[in-house]
């Protein structure tokens, strides 16, 4: 069936940012926001 | 929700890199993200050319950016496996212009309750409020279509809402990562100064009675109308699609009188493109005959074509009578311009005519190509459907696939199918990208908020069973049928099944009289490949460039002169603007003042000079002259 041909990039996740970098286990401020200084 | 201090800002035309590191789809996705900064605010992007500050986008864990400008030399922004979605990218450098998320505004219990017992333990910390000393909201109301919110999930720690909206209606709003709402766009737009963007050019609903300023040519054999219904047909406009009483205009050319021949030209006012490329978009109704049309042109206006140069871009035949069509035209003008549109009356009986509304042109690409689906209202939830073939430029043939069958989401996934070039092309097919956009059929083009994705084929990408992703669809593919029984093989297809929910789906204007429009873009992005390969200058200290770090005020122009930055002030008839950056104004009025107030200044100093001198040389006679009398009585008689 038309639908069994296809590979989902998403696996059926309508998955946020938030999620995204939650999954990875990333606790950055506010899900996103990288507070440290980077240096040059 | 923005971060208060100048010193958090960036350089209108923000100084980027893209690092190997990134995915190939993402740098595609990367540089949309940047058009779409172009097209609806006054911030660029431009390769790093050694200047003291830049974004590198690379790929690490995850999504994230600073807030701000840092001033750290080399900022980094993380665009890592599933980031690459455009509006993710956009977010992400809302972040790094100086944008906070919504929710975290000061007035944010004023619109939304967090249930905080919902929240994933040791991540209650993201619900945290700045207050208004160090967050500003830019006096914009609470915007819950930012793509800047969280949506209501957001850190849950089971199946409940994190976020309530005190306003029902928009529980499901939050949290839409399609483009940028208009409030995103007006608080950018008011931090950094905005009044102008650099790919926008025009965008005209024929709602005003000026029609935005186009003029009918002389020369032809009629005028087009300015109406809000034609008895022929469209009984109404596109723009609002008769939703609005006493508005709702477009213009219309009548052939259901006149002769074969008669002729009808509606021209643009003069635009001035910055770019030159050009997308030219607007919808036609024919209700004439199946032979009237319309012709393209541009007017071009050089100092040797003063009058200016009309030249032909697109003639329209065909065109399907009895609903709205959309249309693009891709130009390529670089001299100040016109766009002309030209309607003719064909043989054959006409009980109506020629219509257009809702033009945009803007410096932008077009799409190559358009899928068209009427009647879509009854396929939602129920049908899955294919596209036609389409052919990219590469010679590529594709078709696209909808899943609208499901009960939440669209899916969309694009396929190769086998077509006429296939023995000439490589296979497997390399690093062709392809972009599906919704179409969000909003009259102007910078409040439209269109949905869309990219993937990229990946020629090492192999599937289940060892075979390569994107090889020759005739030998991985399956065979399947067109419509009108031509077989042809199709490829496996690789796409989302989360491309938007059915509820989004019928929000705003994705769906218009009924017709829902998919705009299909597949170019080839090998370029992208490394960086050397992306058009990025090597840094160098010796093409160091001064003026990268000032800014001129006041329409100043930067230029280099011995090695430091100089400001060229503008100068009128009897203005100028003067000081290091241009911020002090003179005129010759000031002139004058100064001068006469210098005169009037000398005259008062000499006058009490001279009084001072002669009431000092009296003085000093009177006291001689009391000090001899004699000589006094004889110089009587000698004056």
């Amino acid at each position: 069936a038309p639908g069994e041909f296809v590979k989902d990039i998403d696996e059926g996740l309508d998955r946020d940012i938030f999620d995204i970098n939650e999954d990875l286990g990333l606790d950055l401020f506010e899900g996103d926001i990288k507070l440290e200084e980077q240096g040059k | 929700n923005s971060i208060i201090g100048d010193n958090y800002r960036w350089p209108h035309t923000i100084p980027y890199v893209l690092e190997d590191s990134l995915d190939m789809n993402a740098k595609g996705v990367i540089l949309n993200a940047f058009e779409r900064y172009r097209l609806k605010t006054c911030i660029d992007f431009k390769p790093w050319s050694g200047e003291a500050n830049y974004i590198s986008v690379f790929k690490e864990s995850g999504c994230w950016s600073s807030v701000g400008n840092r001033h750290v030399g080399k900022q980094q922004l993380s665009i890592g496996d599933n980031c690459d979605r455009i509006a993710t990218v956009q977010h992400e450098f809302l972040h790094a212009l100086g944008f906070w998320h919504e929710q975290s505004r000061a007035d944010r219990d004023d619109y939304v309750t967090i249930v905080w017992d919902r929240i994933l333990s040791g991540r209650e910390h993201n619900f945290n409020i700045y207050d208004d000393s160090v967050s500003d909201s830019l006096n914009v109301p609470y915007d819950y279509t930012s793509v800047m919110h969280y949506s209501k999930t957001a850190f849950q720690n089971g199946t409940e809402p994190t976020i309530v909206t005190r306003i029902s209606d928009f529980e499901d709003v939050i949290g839409q990562r399609m483009d940028f709402s208009d409030y995103d766009l007006l608080k950018l737009n008011r931090l950094y100064n905005c009044s102008s963007s650099l790919s926008f050019m025009d965008s005209c609903d024929f709602e005003l009675d000026n029609i935005c300023g186009m003029i009918q040519s002389s020369g032809d054999s009629a005028d087009w109308q300015r109406v809000s219904q034609v008895l022929g047909g469209p009984e109404n406009d596109h723009s609002n699609m008769g939703q609005c009483k006493d508005s709702g205009f477009f213009m219309h050319f009548n052939t259901s009188s006149g002769n074969a021949g008669a002729t009808a030209m509606l021209e643009s006012r003069i635009l001035y493109p910055k770019r030159g490329f050009q997308c030219l978009e607007f919808y036609l109704y024919n209700s004439g005959g199946e032979s009237d049309h319309v012709k393209i042109y541009t007017r071009e206006y050089t100092a040797a074509h003063p009058e200016g140069v009309l030249t032909l871009r697109r003639e329209i035949n065909e065109i399907p009578t009895g609903s709205w069509q959309l249309y693009y035209v891709t130009l390529q003008v670089t001299e100040k311009f016109r766009v002309a549109f030209e309607g003719l009356k064909g043989p054959g009986s006409s009980s109506g005519g020629l219509s257009i509304d809702d033009i945009n042109l803007s410096e932008t690409r077009c799409p190559h190509h358009i899928w068209h689906i009427q009647n879509f209202t009854q396929l939602l939830g129920s049908q899955n459907v294919y596209s036609p073939p389409f052919y990219s430029p590469e010679g590529y043939a594709y078709q696209i696939y909808l899943n609208l069958n499901s009960l939440t989401n669209v899916g969309i996934y694009f396929h190769l199918i086998s077509g006429a070039n296939d023995d000439q092309l490589q296979w497997p097919c390399p690093w062709q990208q392809a972009t599906m956009t919704l179409l969000d059929q909003n009259p102007d083009i910078r409040q439209r908020m269109s949905n869309q994705r990219s993937i990229t084929t990946d020629p090492t990408m192999t599937d289940d069973n060892g075979s390569y992703f994107w090889d020759r669809p005739s030998k991985v593919g399956v065979v399947a049928s067109f419509p009108n029984g031509t077989q042809f093989s199709r490829g496996r297809g690789y796409g989302t099944s989360a491309f938007i929910t059915h509820e989004r789906m019928k929000s705003r204007e994705f769906i218009k009289g009924d017709d829902v429009y998919i705009l299909l873009t597949v170019e080839d992005i090998s370029y992208l490949n490394s960086t050397s390969n992306v058009p990025d200058p090597v840094p160098t200290s010796t093409i160091y460039n001064a003026c990268s770090e000032v800014e001129c005020q006041n329409g100043g122009i930067c230029t280099v002169h011995e090695g430091r930055a100089e400001c060229k002030c503008p100068a009128g008839e009897d203005w100028w603007y003067m000081g290091q950056r241009c911020e002090k104004r003179g005129s010759t009025h000031d002139t004058i003042v100064i001068a006469v107030s210098s005169t009037v200044t000398v005259f008062a100093v000499m006058l009490i000079i001279t009084i001072v001198s002669v009431y000092c040389t009296r003085r000093k006679y009177r006291k001689k002259a009391s000090s001899n009398p004699a000589l006094d009585a004889q110089n009587q008689h000698a004056f």
